[in-house]
């Protein structure tokens, strides 16, 4: 995956920290002190779409190839800009009830994009 | 959202400008981990639990067992610690509340649970252990139903860890666990000594699957 520079315009991953203090949430979430939530933006032409290291995996490049071959080539074919791999967040954190909860909640930070 | 006729703005679009977009971003984390928490909203802590207590539970928390699921079958796995409230008790017997969300209650299946005590014993104990036994009372209303019995020997003061059987499982899963500490001597009562030395619970539950069918 590519990660976001300033002014990048293809896709990439754009780092984005939420710090649980700012929010006002550090009183019942104990740990982490933030959540690394991350997200994916930019341009998926659809050339790019099944290249090496952009594509999500062999399957969606197979796909937008298909999809090039009916739309024509235009632009709005439908190849996105989406998460290819994520891992959980682990939290730790007081429910209601003042008890202590520790989860792994899946797929929630993403740590690399790809055009589908 | 796909509105008519306009692609999701993560596709096409240029990089999202992040500082005009910071607020709804934050929303955004908000809600997702509130939603995958089943959570309406933030808790709001009523009974705040003292920072040596918090502690002394996560030192003695034991790793995931990871032995308990195969990588498929594993589903949102969470781990709990709900400390006691202590209710009626006298020199040799102790009543242990513990409270689980309504959430937890139904939503999530309990597939194993421990009671954590500190016991203390009196410094002219011999070396003879002092028996414990733990009562699982029945649920709300029936105080007096004995769900289960667990015998513990105690050795030496300290920190003791008891594996709960099903009846304990059952009623954390219901959202509330009693349990009454009997013991032989004076050791029962020395539990509700020192904040740090809260007895607790801890428990290790799943989320149960919406669609889960349960085969007879």
């Amino acid at each position: 995956g590519i990660e976001c520079q300033s002014g990048s315009r293809m896709c990439c991953r754009q780092e984005f920290f939420v710090d649980f203090r700012e929010i006002g949430w550090h009183d019942w979430i104990i740990q982490p002190e933030g959540y690394a939530m991350n997200f994916c933006t930019g341009q998926c032409p659809l050339h790019v779409a099944g290249m090496p290291g952009l594509a999500a995996s062999f399957h969606t490049a197979v796909l937008s190839l298909l999809k090039a071959n009916t739309a024509g080539g235009t632009a709005a074919g439908g190849s996105c800009c989406v998460p290819t791999a994520r891992r959980p967040l682990s939290l730790l954190y007081y429910d209601r009830d003042s008890n202590i909860v520790k989860t792994d909640i899946p797929d929630m930070v993403v740590e690399a994009c790809g055009c589908s | 959202t796909p509105r008519a006729a306009r692609p999701c703005p993560a596709c096409g679009g240029p990089a999202l400008d992040l500082e005009n977009h910071r607020e709804l971003l934050l929303e955004l984390a908000k809600r997702s981990i509130l939603d995958k928490l089943h959570l309406r909203q933030r808790p709001t802590l009523s009974r705040p639990v003292p920072r040596a207590a918090l502690r002394t539970a996560l030192q003695r928390l034991p790793g995931p067992p990871q032995w308990l699921l195969g990588e498929a079958d594993r589903g949102q796995e969470y781990e709990i610690i709900s400390f006691a409230d202590t209710g009626l008790s006298d020199i040799n017997q102790t009543r242990l509340d513990f409270h689980f969300s309504e959430r937890t209650a139904g939503g999530v299946e309990v597939r194993q649970a421990s009671l954590v005590f500190f016991a203390q014993l009196p410094p002219n104990t011999t070396q003879t252990p002092t028996t414990v036994k733990v009562l699982v009372l029945g649920p709300r209303g029936t105080n007096l139903t004995l769900a289960s019995q667990h015998l513990l020997k105690v050795r030496a003061s300290g920190w003791h860890q008891l594996p709960l059987g099903p009846a304990a499982q059952a009623a954390c899963s219901q959202g509330h666990l009693a349990l009454e500490l009997v013991a032989e001597s004076q050791v029962a009562q020395s539990l509700l000594g020192g904040a740090s030395r809260r007895p607790f619970v801890a428990a290790q539950v799943r989320a149960r699957g919406k669609h889960r069918v349960r085969r007879r």
